[in-house]
């Protein structure tokens, strides 16, 4: 199973419709300093389900919502998809039957306040998408995404903090 | 569950103190239960030291090194269960280009079991990528992406 | 000295404006007293607008922006009082190639009345440097150093 | 004024004796991951009076004396010595009369625990040191050193660490 693809909508810097495929070896993103890279990292971490603005580098949620710039006005809804690839057979997906191979799970927040969640489509709760990538073995709290400045974390940490690696591996 | 808690932990602390010696080119490291009494609440302390050096705090380490011996206990727990992608965001920001080399090396072996994306202004870094991906600000403060690819 | 405070504060603060201006070539900065009727107990808001992106927390801000917006504010108090030397421990890690110049650059002019030492990994810093100092590891675990100068 | 040596001895990985010159200008420190480069930064950090162990990434003083290597037993002893040039006339340096225009102050911790100050190899306090580099302009509170990692500090800091940077300017 692999990454098959992420599309932005409104979230961050990424205010224009923008998909990115990436193919099953390893993707380098490049860019100038402020370009936007971190910014499709937190993307990822939104639609797995991370929740502390924190970790998202926002002070409120609203702060993913793209907020103008000299050229555009604000929008009022942010969306991210991201849809898996291979995904295995027997995985329970929310009561909706694993046909397709490809699995879309998509994350939304307008500036209201209302969230938006679909798997494939079909409107579910944020908890079916957490179950349903925890069966898949993704989850914020695992070492699927390293963030900017804090490769160091997994030494410095607690030695409690550690033992969740061991756990989620066994 | 317990034996299968202390099952895979030996596992990554043999994965551990493997790929660390490979990433320092020698070098001892370990994973120890604080508690052995008590696996399943224990926490877990890491010993870690390059070749030739003394038996030291983790706290003395480099910046450099602290980043290598975090990549090696990653890989560690990757190689015992893999994690089906995952992305780096400027991991190799404090590394110099011979450790550059070795992370990558290792990382195009664990990129057969899991997706590897990696965010990074690091040229020798590019170059081992079998993708890139152009993030761009043409328009001020709008992202837009840009797709090259090659083998 | 509450004139004296508020004096040196407007000067940092003209100062740091045309740095970032300088640094990010354009945008807006800004410093602000917490407590204006206080000012000798007062904290120090900062604000902080690349160029084109529009107002929003410093938070939002990148890796590399978060560091030159720092560095530009070191250089805006330098301007007010020079240290009399600088040891910056690789400042220049999250930097992409046009902010390693802009910061090289500006830390040349800033030079004249401050002495700087820069521990670095990048190629583009040492290219700027007067003289260069290596430390290398011959012998394991001991540190020794070889001088090489140029201008 | 400018730093135009530094000495190290038996401090963290330099157990030989090492002089540094610096030029008056901008010198670049290179070398590979832990060659010791942080190491010199620590150095000056602990002669001009850093006392807080966190800052010098020990646990305990005595992690700053060379504790040995494949090659070499430790050593009991750890000293510094920051030559300072060009000092301006009229500084008061604890009684010494600055007749040399280079002042060298000079810091020594013992593996058992004693601790020696000089300034140009006169026997002083912490405090004279720490006096004589306020008035110099150069203090562990003030910008003199950014560690590595921690560029970003001035800027995630609290508003109330920022003034201090206005007060020392002042
Ligand atoms: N809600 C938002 N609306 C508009 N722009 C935003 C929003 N949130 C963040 N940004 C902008 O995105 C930029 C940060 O992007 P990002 O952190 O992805 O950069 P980066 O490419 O990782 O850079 P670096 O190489 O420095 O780490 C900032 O300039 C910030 O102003
Ligand atoms: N008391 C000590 N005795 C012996 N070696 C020590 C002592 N304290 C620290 N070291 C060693 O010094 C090394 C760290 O050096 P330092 O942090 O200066 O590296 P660096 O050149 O800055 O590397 P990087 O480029 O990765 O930041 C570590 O390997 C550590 O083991
Ligand atoms: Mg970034
Ligand atoms: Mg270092």
């Amino acid at each position: 199973m692999y990454l098959k693809n992420l599309e932005l909508e409104g979230f961050k810097s990424f205010v224009d419709s923008t998909n990115l495929e990436f193919g099953n070896g390893f993707t380098a993103i490049v860019g100038p300093n402020g370009c936007g890279k971190s910014n499709v990292s937190d993307a990822i971490r939104w639609v797995i389900g991370e929740q502390r603005s924190k970790t998202l580098r926002s002070t409120r949620i609203t702060d993913l919502i793209f907020n103008g710039s000299s050229s555009r006005k604000p929008v009022n809804r942010a969306e991210i998809s991201l849809t898996l690839s291979n995904v295995p057979a027997g995985i329970r997906i929310a009561g909706i039957s694993n046909t397709a191979e490809d699995v879309k799970v998509t994350r939304c927040y307008h500036r209201s306040g209302e969230s938006e969640f679909y798997i494939n489509q079909i409107p579910c709760r944020l908890k079916d998408i957490t179950d349903f990538l925890l069966d898949a073995g993704i989850s914020p709290k695992v070492l699927t995404i390293i963030e900017q400045g804090h490769i160091q974390d997994i030494i410095t940490s607690k030695p409690e903090e550690r033992r969740i690696l061991i756990e989620e591996a066994a | 569950t317990k034996q299968r808690f202390l099952d895979t932990f030996e596992l990554v602390n043999v994965n551990f103190k493997e790929i660390f010696a490979r990433l320092f080119q020698g070098g001892k490291a370990n994973l120890t239960l604080v508690d052995k009494a008590n696996p399943l609440d224990s926490g877990i302390e890491i010993t870690a030291n390059p070749l030739g050096k003394s038996l030291q705090s983790l706290a003395l380490m480099s910046g450099g090194e602290k980043a290598m011996t975090a990549i090696a206990l990653m890989f560690a727990v990757f190689k015992v269960r893999p994690s089906p992608f995952c992305l780096l965001d400027e991991v190799d920001a404090p590394l110099d280009e011979a450790n550059v080399v070795r992370f990558q090396e290792m990382l195009k072996e664990m990129a057969v079991n899991t997706q590897f994306i990696i965010i990074t202004h690091n040229q020798k870094t590019m170059s081992f990528a079998n993708a890139l991906y152009g993030i761009t600000m043409e328009e001020q403060g709008v992202s837009k992406a840009v797709s090259v690819h090659f083998n």
